[in-house]
């Protein structure tokens, strides 16, 4: 299964993940 | 053949102009009925969403998918026996990785009737840390892909994209249409999108409550568009009718304040063709859940579910491999999209199943119900619920970051 985000947010936003790693539930994707 | 080979001389000939133009003109030609039969395109100029890839994809998509997916949620929805259960669980943990000690019931495992009991399993209160971040991770699972999205394109992986309008079912010419909280049985139903029949009489959803759609009166009005839907829009949200009407606001409020209560009270259109506010821009991500992760998803950020809509597709597997084989997997798949807004404008996310989980739940909608018998109806349509009664303030679903949402289940 997978779960796909699609979200308008600033360009300054930033993701703080990259692909291949490993998340958990409430960890940080990403901020303004 | 040696001799042949080494011996005989090699002699270059000119070739002629014409035979030179000639296989010019044969080349390009081929090229363009390829591009031509890449890209099929519906009355409406949306593109025909269909199965592509190396011979392994066309081969488990001859699969009765759908029907295996069922039968493997039924056969693991059978009750095991007592003694069994912790041997199996601790196997199937130590097989895929799971940590026992983060679930509820680590200490009594028999607690879980079947392994499709098991892989829905909660976790303990606080096994999840929630970052203060404005997006935090709504599952368990690995990266597969991020970044921001250009001409309405997603990338599913380095290369290979897929449109984002056939994503969402987010349609330029028809944009979305809000319907307020209802509850009249004859209002709360919309067919087609466009009409409400009322004691007979057939309404624009325009003339109904006055929507400010920006499609021509005509586009509206043609009973003969293809729809783009198919069963009804309803009003899935579930009101407790017995719910303290101070604490719903109250809770309301303290999501509009932390979404800001200017966004959290603009009733306009996320998206429907409306381009992006100015100094922003669309990002996607796609997170992967293994088998042995913990298969329930939670809100990634404040925010409201204004709407869903339920796409009834394949079940491919979406694991990487296939990710990186089947085009358009996310747009074949079976899918809720959930749509709303946060407070810097748009927000969606988009549960896709997979063969061995084609259930997605949602908590806050009870009329859901996917991986159902029969045969799908084309890629491309989808039966739509609004939210709008959940909450009178915020004409949606409010969540609150790491709030519980909904999960897969097996089969």
């Amino acid at each position: 299964s997978t779960i796909v985000l699609v979200f308008e947010a600033p360009e300054s936003f930033e993701f703080s993940v990259h692909p291949g790693q490993k998340v958990k539930v409430g960890q940080r994707l990403g901020d303004v | 053949v040696m001799d042949a080979w080494t011996q005989t001389p090699t002699k270059w000939y000119p070739l002629p102009i014409a035979v030179g133009a000639l296989l010019l003109v044969a080349l390009q030609y081929r090229r363009k009925s390829r591009r031509s039969k890449e890209v099929q395109l519906d009355e409406n100029g949306m593109e025909i969403i269909k199965l592509k890839g190396p011979w392994q994809v066309h081969v488990l998509g001859a699969l009765p998918l759908r029907n295996m997916s069922r039968v493997w949620g039924y056969v693991n929805s059978l009750e095991l026996p007592v003694w069994f259960r912790p041997i199996g669980f601790r196997l199937y943990s130590f097989a895929f990785g799971c940590d026992l000690d983060e679930i509820e019931h680590s200490d009594d495992l028999t607690q879980y009737v079947s392994l499709g009991d098991f892989f829905y399993r909660k976790l303990k209160d606080g096994a999840r840390p929630v970052d203060p971040a404005v997006l935090v991770s709504p599952a368990d699972g690995r990266i597969l892909h991020l970044g921001a999205i250009t001409d309405h394109k997603v990338e599913q992986v380095k290369g290979i994209t897929y449109s984002l309008d056939a994503l969402l079912g987010i349609d330029k010419d028809h944009p979305p249409v809000y319907v307020p909280a209802m509850r009249d049985p004859d209002l709360s139903i919309v067919d087609d999108q466009e009409f409400a029949d009322i004691n007979g009489i057939e309404y624009t959803l325009d003339q109904l409550i006055g929507t400010s759609s920006p499609s021509t009166s005509e586009e509206v009005r043609d009973p003969h568009a293809p729809p783009k839907k198919f069963g009804k829009q309803v009003d899935a949200s579930v009101v407790d009718s017995d719910r303290d009407l101070k604490d719903a606001l109250a809770h309301d409020a303290s999501v509009a304040l932390e979404m800001g209560v200017k966004t959290a009270l603009d009733r306009r259109r996320s998206m429907g063709g409306k381009p992006v506010k100015p100094g922003n821009q669309l990002f996607f991500t796609v997170i992967y859940l293994a088998p042995g992760d913990y298969h329930r998803f939670h809100s990634p950020t404040a925010w409201v579910v204004e709407k869903r809509r339920h796409f009834v597709g394949e079940l491919f597997s979406v694991s990487p491999y296939m990710a990186k084989r089947l085009e358009n997997l996310f747009v074949l798949n079976e899918r809720v999209a959930l749509l709303g807004r946060w407070k810097y404008g748009f927000f969606s996310m988009v549960p896709v199943g997979a063969t061995n989980v084609g259930s997605i739940k949602v908590n806050f909608d009870q009329a859901l119900r996917t991986n159902l018998r029969g045969k799908p109806p084309p890629p491309g349509t989808y039966a739509e619920a609004v939210y709008s009664a959940a909450s009178p303030i915020l004409n949606g679903q409010p969540l609150i970051p790491a709030q519980e949402m909904g999960g897969f289940c097996l089969g």
